[in-house]
Protein backbone atom coordinates (compact mmCIF):
# COMPACT_ATOMS: atom_id res chain seq x y z
CA UNK A 1 0.00 0.00 0.00
CA UNK A 2 1.35 3.22 -1.26
CA UNK A 3 0.13 6.62 0.32
CA UNK A 4 1.19 10.13 0.29
CA UNK A 5 -0.76 13.34 1.35
CA UNK A 6 0.61 16.52 0.65
CA UNK A 7 -0.92 19.88 1.82
CA UNK A 8 1.22 21.95 -0.74
CA UNK A 9 -0.75 19.91 -3.38
CA UNK A 10 0.28 22.32 -6.53
CA UNK A 11 3.90 21.71 -5.98
CA UNK A 12 3.33 18.24 -7.53
CA UNK A 13 1.59 19.83 -10.22
CA UNK A 14 4.33 22.64 -10.88
CA UNK A 15 6.54 19.54 -10.73
CA UNK A 16 4.93 17.70 -13.75
CA UNK A 17 4.42 21.00 -15.42
CA UNK A 18 8.27 21.36 -15.54
CA UNK A 19 9.23 17.87 -16.86
CA UNK A 20 5.77 16.95 -19.15
CA UNK A 21 7.53 18.54 -22.44
CA UNK A 22 10.90 16.58 -21.93
CA UNK A 23 9.72 13.61 -20.89
CA UNK A 24 6.15 11.78 -21.81
CA UNK A 25 6.03 8.70 -19.65
CA UNK A 26 7.74 7.84 -16.71
CA UNK A 27 8.27 5.92 -13.70
CA UNK A 28 7.54 7.20 -10.02
CA UNK A 29 9.49 5.49 -7.67
CA UNK A 30 8.01 4.60 -3.87
CA UNK A 31 9.72 3.62 -1.10
CA UNK A 32 9.59 4.43 2.87
CA UNK A 33 12.09 7.37 2.21
CA UNK A 34 10.28 9.00 0.20
CA UNK A 35 8.89 9.54 -4.29
CA UNK A 36 11.13 9.76 -7.00
CA UNK A 37 11.07 9.70 -10.52
CA UNK A 38 14.41 9.91 -12.99
CA UNK A 39 13.91 9.77 -16.84
CA UNK A 40 16.19 10.86 -19.88
CA UNK A 41 14.07 12.52 -22.22
CA UNK A 42 13.84 10.73 -25.77
CA UNK A 43 17.05 11.65 -27.60
CA UNK A 44 18.51 10.21 -23.70
CA UNK A 45 21.03 13.45 -24.04
CA UNK A 46 18.79 15.26 -21.09
CA UNK A 47 17.41 13.58 -17.81
CA UNK A 48 15.20 14.78 -15.05
CA UNK A 49 15.79 13.64 -11.29
CA UNK A 50 12.92 14.41 -8.68
CA UNK A 51 12.99 13.57 -5.34
CA UNK A 52 10.62 14.40 -2.56
CA UNK A 53 11.07 13.22 0.46
CA UNK A 54 8.73 11.69 2.87
CA UNK A 55 9.68 13.70 5.73
CA UNK A 56 8.23 16.76 3.63
CA UNK A 57 4.27 14.99 3.46
CA UNK A 58 2.10 15.15 6.13
CA UNK A 59 1.64 11.87 5.65
CA UNK A 60 3.58 9.20 3.90
CA UNK A 61 3.34 5.29 4.43
CA UNK A 62 4.84 2.92 1.11
CA UNK A 63 4.69 -0.84 2.54
CA UNK A 64 6.68 -1.97 -0.21
CA UNK A 65 8.99 -0.17 -2.99
CA UNK A 66 7.06 0.12 -5.84
CA UNK A 67 7.44 1.91 -9.34
CA UNK A 68 4.48 3.49 -10.58
CA UNK A 69 4.28 4.06 -14.48
CA UNK A 70 2.79 7.22 -15.80
CA UNK A 71 1.95 9.33 -18.85
CA UNK A 72 3.02 12.55 -17.66
CA UNK A 73 0.65 14.13 -19.99
CA UNK A 74 -2.63 12.68 -18.55
CA UNK A 75 -1.25 12.83 -15.06
CA UNK A 76 -1.31 16.63 -16.20
CA UNK A 77 -4.85 16.76 -16.85
CA UNK A 78 -5.64 15.29 -14.00
CA UNK A 79 -3.48 17.64 -11.83
CA UNK A 80 -5.20 20.26 -13.49
CA UNK A 81 -8.16 19.25 -11.55
CA UNK A 82 -7.47 20.19 -8.41
CA UNK A 83 -7.44 23.48 -6.74
CA UNK A 84 -4.71 25.83 -6.45
CA UNK A 85 -4.84 25.10 -2.68
CA UNK A 86 -5.90 21.55 -2.65
CA UNK A 87 -4.26 19.39 -0.80
CA UNK A 88 -3.51 16.31 -2.60
CA UNK A 89 -3.25 12.23 -1.82
CA UNK A 90 -1.96 9.69 -3.55
CA UNK A 91 -2.49 6.44 -3.02
CA UNK A 92 -1.81 2.88 -4.54
CA UNK A 93 -2.51 -0.88 -4.05
CA UNK A 94 1.09 -2.92 -3.89
CA UNK A 95 -0.67 -5.20 -6.96
CA UNK A 96 -3.01 -2.64 -8.51
CA UNK A 97 -2.79 -1.12 -11.67
CA UNK A 98 -4.03 2.65 -10.86
CA UNK A 99 -3.08 5.02 -8.97
CA UNK A 100 -5.90 7.27 -6.94
CA UNK A 101 -5.60 11.03 -6.63
CA UNK A 102 -7.82 12.82 -4.14
CA UNK A 103 -8.06 16.82 -4.11
CA UNK A 104 -9.65 18.26 -0.89
CA UNK A 105 -10.25 21.80 -0.47
CA UNK A 106 -8.88 24.03 2.28
CA UNK A 107 -12.26 24.68 3.72
CA UNK A 108 -13.14 20.57 3.33
CA UNK A 109 -16.05 21.36 1.02
CA UNK A 110 -14.74 20.10 -1.96
CA UNK A 111 -13.43 16.34 -2.17
CA UNK A 112 -12.78 14.96 -5.61
CA UNK A 113 -10.97 12.21 -6.47
CA UNK A 114 -9.34 10.87 -9.99
CA UNK A 115 -8.02 7.53 -10.65
CA UNK A 116 -5.11 7.43 -13.23
CA UNK A 117 -4.49 4.23 -15.11
CA UNK A 118 -0.72 3.25 -14.40
CA UNK A 119 1.51 1.71 -17.34
CA UNK A 120 4.34 -0.72 -18.11
CA UNK A 121 7.37 1.80 -18.79
CA UNK A 122 11.02 0.13 -19.52
CA UNK A 123 13.45 2.40 -17.90
CA UNK A 124 16.58 2.30 -17.38
CA UNK A 125 18.26 3.96 -13.90
CA UNK A 126 21.01 5.84 -14.39
CA UNK A 127 24.00 6.26 -11.38
CA UNK A 128 24.93 9.88 -11.33
CA UNK A 129 28.60 10.05 -9.67
CA UNK A 130 28.99 12.59 -7.02
CA UNK A 131 30.87 15.36 -8.73
CA UNK A 132 33.37 18.25 -7.84
CA UNK A 133 32.17 20.77 -10.31
CA UNK A 134 34.40 23.36 -10.87
CA UNK A 135 31.94 26.58 -10.97
CA UNK A 136 28.60 26.24 -9.22
CA UNK A 137 26.25 29.81 -9.94
CA UNK A 138 23.21 30.41 -8.00
CA UNK A 139 20.82 32.98 -9.61
CA UNK A 140 17.17 33.78 -9.34
CA UNK A 141 15.34 31.20 -10.98
CA UNK A 142 13.91 33.72 -13.22
CA UNK A 143 17.06 35.64 -14.14
CA UNK A 144 18.06 32.24 -15.58
CA UNK A 145 14.54 32.15 -17.21
CA UNK A 146 15.19 35.16 -18.41
CA UNK A 147 18.63 34.72 -19.88
CA UNK A 148 17.68 31.28 -21.76
CA UNK A 149 14.54 32.68 -23.35
CA UNK A 150 16.70 35.83 -24.27
CA UNK A 151 19.50 34.02 -25.95
CA UNK A 152 16.92 31.57 -27.86
CA UNK A 153 16.30 34.66 -29.95
CA UNK A 154 19.70 35.40 -31.03
CA UNK A 155 21.13 31.61 -31.39
CA UNK A 156 20.53 27.40 -30.83
CA UNK A 157 23.53 26.95 -28.24
CA UNK A 158 24.92 28.73 -25.43
CA UNK A 159 28.63 28.95 -24.22
CA UNK A 160 28.19 29.30 -20.45
CA UNK A 161 31.71 30.30 -19.17
CA UNK A 162 32.32 30.82 -15.97
CA UNK A 163 35.71 33.30 -14.92
CA UNK A 164 36.88 34.72 -11.67
CA UNK A 165 34.91 38.26 -13.35
CA UNK A 166 31.98 35.82 -13.15
CA UNK A 167 29.54 34.02 -15.61
CA UNK A 168 29.04 34.47 -19.14
CA UNK A 169 26.07 33.19 -21.27
CA UNK A 170 26.62 33.87 -25.28
CA UNK A 171 25.03 32.97 -28.41
CA UNK A 172 25.08 33.64 -31.81
CA UNK A 173 23.08 32.92 -34.31
CA UNK A 174 21.84 34.38 -38.16
CA UNK A 175 20.91 38.09 -35.90
CA UNK A 176 24.20 38.53 -34.63
CA UNK A 177 25.52 37.72 -31.29
CA UNK A 178 24.94 38.10 -27.47
CA UNK A 179 26.78 37.81 -24.28
CA UNK A 180 25.00 38.25 -20.81
CA UNK A 181 27.14 38.34 -17.61
CA UNK A 182 25.93 37.53 -13.88
CA UNK A 183 28.18 38.88 -11.04
CA UNK A 184 27.84 37.82 -7.70
CA UNK A 185 25.79 39.53 -5.39
CA UNK A 186 25.46 38.48 -2.20
CA UNK A 187 24.42 41.60 -0.80
CA UNK A 188 21.23 42.13 -3.19
CA UNK A 189 18.71 44.17 -1.20
CA UNK A 190 16.33 41.54 -1.76
CA UNK A 191 17.15 37.64 -1.04
CA UNK A 192 15.56 36.15 -4.32
CA UNK A 193 17.96 39.05 -6.00
CA UNK A 194 21.09 37.67 -4.71
CA UNK A 195 23.90 36.11 -7.25
CA UNK A 196 26.39 33.62 -6.00
CA UNK A 197 29.12 32.27 -7.68
CA UNK A 198 31.46 29.26 -5.95
CA UNK A 199 33.99 28.82 -8.88
CA UNK A 200 37.28 26.55 -8.21
CA UNK A 201 38.39 26.90 -11.53
CA UNK A 202 37.51 28.08 -15.13
CA UNK A 203 35.51 26.02 -17.07
CA UNK A 204 33.38 26.47 -20.55
CA UNK A 205 31.03 24.43 -21.89
CA UNK A 206 28.39 24.94 -25.05
CA UNK A 207 24.75 23.53 -24.22
CA UNK A 208 21.72 23.55 -26.20
CA UNK A 209 19.19 26.02 -25.64
CA UNK A 210 15.86 24.12 -26.40
CA UNK A 211 16.97 22.08 -23.22
CA UNK A 212 17.74 24.87 -21.06
CA UNK A 213 14.45 26.32 -21.91
CA UNK A 214 12.90 23.73 -21.25
CA UNK A 215 14.17 23.43 -17.85
CA UNK A 216 13.55 26.88 -16.82
CA UNK A 217 9.70 25.60 -16.65
CA UNK A 218 10.55 24.49 -12.94
CA UNK A 219 10.76 28.32 -12.32
CA UNK A 220 7.90 28.65 -10.02
CA UNK A 221 9.35 25.79 -7.93
CA UNK A 222 11.86 28.04 -6.40
CA UNK A 223 13.05 31.28 -5.99
CA UNK A 224 16.77 30.52 -7.67
CA UNK A 225 18.49 27.91 -9.31
CA UNK A 226 22.13 26.41 -9.57
CA UNK A 227 24.18 25.62 -12.57
CA UNK A 228 27.01 23.08 -11.49
CA UNK A 229 29.91 22.41 -14.44
CA UNK A 230 32.57 20.36 -14.88
CA UNK A 231 34.95 20.03 -17.50
CA UNK A 232 33.40 17.60 -20.11
CA UNK A 233 30.26 16.44 -18.22
CA UNK A 234 27.07 17.06 -18.32
CA UNK A 235 25.64 20.46 -16.40
CA UNK A 236 23.49 20.08 -13.41
CA UNK A 237 20.88 22.24 -13.46
CA UNK A 238 19.09 22.14 -9.59
CA UNK A 239 16.04 23.34 -8.42
CA UNK A 240 15.77 23.04 -4.38
CA UNK A 241 12.11 22.23 -3.37
CA UNK A 242 11.81 23.64 -0.22
CA UNK A 243 11.56 20.79 2.48
CA UNK A 244 11.18 18.30 0.68
CA UNK A 245 14.05 17.52 -1.98
CA UNK A 246 15.09 18.59 -5.38
CA UNK A 247 13.65 18.60 -8.82
CA UNK A 248 17.59 18.23 -10.78
CA UNK A 249 18.05 18.38 -14.83
CA UNK A 250 21.66 17.24 -16.58
CA UNK A 251 22.48 18.11 -19.66
CA UNK A 252 25.06 17.00 -22.00
CA UNK A 253 27.79 18.85 -23.39
CA UNK A 254 27.44 20.13 -27.27
CA UNK A 255 31.16 18.49 -28.39
CA UNK A 256 33.32 19.11 -31.49
CA UNK A 257 32.35 16.21 -34.07
CA UNK B 1 28.92 20.68 -36.68
CA UNK B 2 29.33 19.71 -32.94
CA UNK B 3 27.19 17.36 -31.37
CA UNK B 4 26.00 15.91 -27.63
CA UNK B 5 26.73 12.06 -26.67
CA UNK B 6 24.11 10.09 -25.18
CA UNK B 7 23.91 10.10 -21.48
CA UNK B 8 24.84 6.99 -20.63
CA UNK B 9 28.06 7.57 -21.74
CA UNK B 10 28.56 9.49 -19.09
CA UNK B 11 26.71 7.98 -16.23
CA UNK B 12 26.83 3.94 -15.49
CA UNK B 13 23.24 2.14 -16.04
CA UNK B 14 22.44 0.76 -12.34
Amino acid sequence: MFEARLVQGNLLKKVVDAVKDLVTDANFDCSSSGFTLQAMDNSHVSLVSLSLRSDGFEHFRCDRNMSMGMSLGNLAKILKCAGNDDIVTMKAADDGDTVTFMFESPKEDRVSDFELKLMDIDSEHLGIPDTDYAATVTLPAAEYQRICRDLSSIGDTVVISATKDGVKFSSSGDVGTANITVRQNTTADKKEEQVSIDLKEPVALTFALRYLNSFAKATPLASHVSLSMARDLPVMVDYQISDMGHLRFYLAPKIED
Amino acid sequence: ADKQRNLKEYFNTV
